[in-house]
């Protein structure tokens, strides 16, 4: 929250769209303020009444550089809009920079995550540190409901509930990396940077950064599904290949690849099998192990079959570690297995378990 | 290690300015002042990042992205 707590005294709020975006239909931007506004209404029990003339609680509108409340904007990207809390006079109004290209979709910025998040602001929602929140100060695409629990105890504490709140499933929170009983989805190499999924999240860590960046799966490539089971690159065809359920898609670099998703029965797995709990390259080999439950098949990248013989025990080929995978990584003649909190050093070629750590200590923890 | 270009220092004195309110003024020059790193610090401890008070990469890299122009401390004057 702001300081003092600033929020309406009244639950009915009062809103007008002084102008309108170029970029957009007037309808469109009408309903993304509608919808942005019932966001919010939604889990307290403000009602929002839309003026057409005349002096509203919250004035939207869009403007460019200095716009008149000597808080200019500075042209196309970095501030997005602003908003201001709740009070007489400039309080509530919200502003948008007209140098920006406002979309409905992921293409630019869409409107209606902009104006969710400002709207917050003109209702008393300072921001918040957590990445997967509305809050967050950083713009990000997400599809699907948009508060997470950190926004709705937010509001709510100013606001009270809705007395009638339908059941509304909030976004979760974003792990915390350094939580000692954190486990990992999936993890990848992806052009010597190295990518943890976990929940809707995913890390990024490279080489040159102190610090793992953590960012929403949807924002990056929102048409995948926005959980993750596996994942494994294939440095020779610079592809990443992500699992999640019976699909499978394909990245390179940080963009995706026309043709996918595929189904991971084309790999030759059996119908049966209906997700991939891990996946690992070895490059010395040139095989992909993809591990399912108990077992592990190997797959020959080269040959594009599945080797004879799969699938194989976990426990009797990998000796020492468990008997299910989580996530999977190779580096230099090492395998990281990752299952549940812990994290096992295997060394491929002596064939046994060097070390066993924490998993988030490939996060710094 | 090389200093951070006169640009980079541009950049993070406006984003401190602009949403950490520091002061205006006496921040000139590569040298960072007390009031730049302690703001400094105040931004990367809100978004997770290394607490270091030091303009490193993934504090710059977070400073470019998009974002909404109201404050994360405190509110307008």
């Amino acid at each position: 929250h702001f300081p003092r707590d600033l929020k309406w005294q009244t639950n009915d709020v009062t809103f007008r769209i002084l102008n309108y975006t170029p970029d957009l239909k007037k309808s469109d931007v009408d309903r993304a303020i509608r919808t942005a506004l019932n966001v919010w209404a939604d889990v307290t029990p403000l009602k929002f009444k839309k003026l057409y003339e005349g002096d509203a609680d919250i004035m939207i509108s869009f403007g460019t550089r200095e716009h008149g409340d000597h808080n200019p904007f500075d042209g196309p990207d970095g501030l997005l809009a602003h908003a201001y809390p709740p009070g007489q006079g400039i309080g509530g109004d919200t502003h948008f920079d007209e140098d920006e290209h406002w979309t409905r979709d992921a293409s630019t910025y869409n409107l209606f995550i902009v104006a969710a998040h400002e709207l917050g602001h003109a209702l008393g929602m300072s921001h918040s540190s957590d990445p997967g929140a509305l809050m967050y100060p950083v713009y990000s695409y997400a599809t699907g409901y948009p508060l997470s629990l950190d926004d709705i105890k937010g509001i709510q504490a100013l606001y009270g509930p809705n007395p009638n709140q339908r059941k509304v499933k909030p976004k979760p929170d974003a792990p915390s990396k350094c939580d000692p009983t954190l486990s990992f989805d999936a993890v990848t190499e992806l052009r010597g940077e190295t990518i943890i999924f976990k929940d809707e999240f995913y890390w990024r860590l490279h080489p040159q950064m102190p610090e793992p960046e953590q960012t929403l799966i949807k924002s990056t490539w929102p048409s995948i599904s926005k959980k993750v089971d596996a994942a494994y690159e294939n440095p020779e065809k610079d592809l990443v290949i992500i699992f999640s359920g019976i699909r499978m898609w394909a990245l390179n670099g940080y963009n995706l690849v026309d043709g996918y998703p595929k189904y991971i029965h084309k790999l030759g797995l059996p119908k049966t099998v209906r997700k991939v709990d891990a996946a690992v390259h070895i490059k010395d080999t040139g095989k992909t192990l993809l591990f399912t439950d108990e077992e592990y098949w190997s797959y020959d990248e080269a040959a594009g079959a599945m080797d004879s013989g799969c699938p194989r025990s976990i426990e009797e080929d990998f000796p020492g570690m468990d008997d299910e995978v989580d996530a999977a990584v190779y580096h230099y003649g090492y395998l990281y297995f990752f299952h549940d909190h812990l994290q096992y050093e295997y060394s491929y070629t002596s064939r046994k378990v060097i070390r066993i750590m924490r998993a988030n200590s490939i996060l710094n923890c | 290690l090389p200093l951070p270009s006169e640009e980079r220092w541009l950049l993070a004195e406006k984003y401190l300015r602009r949403f950490y309110h520091l002061p205006n003024g006496l921040q000139g020059g590569q040298t960072s002042s007390g009031d730049f790193q302690n703001k400094l610090k105040e931004m990367q401890r809100f978004f997770n990042l290394e607490v270091t008070g030091n303009l490193d990469d993934n504090t710059l890299a977070l400073m470019k992205e998009a974002r909404c122009g109201v404050p994360d401390v405190a509110e307008y004057n």
